[in-house]
């Protein structure tokens, strides 16, 4: 069965703020606003505990919660089944596009943060262990 | 003297979701 990882449906973290202060590996500074793939992947290159993974959207679902929705993602090489449940405004990077969610309205009108919409097939980055391989 | 108002600062792997895939065989 899929296991449920975070993020908790319950509130959104600050971070997604418009203007939020992001510190890559190297110690650059960027806001979150102005991210790209390559500053998540050059990143994880330089972690010894992280890697990148491609996580594909495989299904979006109403969720339990209020504005919530579970996300079904296929993650990695071996496609795990992942499942994730999320506020509808949760944003996800999505590779070589930027920040995507469910509800890119209610991201924008929340956190200031342009969203794209996020669809089934979008390849978002998501974090593995290394040692997980 | 004003003391600057420290700007919090996040870590790049904040934003990113820790998706531990199940080991499948």
């Amino acid at each position: 069965p899929p296991v449920s990882s975070p993020p908790s449906p319950v509130a959104l973290p600050p971070f997604f703020m418009r203007g939020s202060i992001i510190q890559l590996a190297d110690g650059e500074l960027k806001r979150v606003e102005d991210l790209k793939t390559e500053d998540f992947i050059q990143s994880a290159e330089i972690s010894n505990e992280l890697k990148i993974d491609s996580s594909t959207v495989e299904r979006i679902d109403t969720g339990q919660s209020p504005n919530a929705v579970v996300i079904q993602f296929s993650v990695g090489e071996l496609k795990a089944q992942v499942c994730v449940e999320v506020l509808v405004e949760y944003p996800f990077f999505v590779f070589g596009q930027g920040w995507s969610s469910c509800c890119p309205d209610r991201t924008t009108q929340l956190f200031e943060l342009s969203c794209a919409k996020l669809c089934v097939g979008d390849v978002c980055v998501s974090l593995t262990l290394r040692s997980l391989k | 003297n004003v003391e600057p108002r420290s700007v919090p600062v996040f870590p790049w792997h904040s934003l990113v979701p820790f998706l531990a895939p199940t080991q499948s065989d």
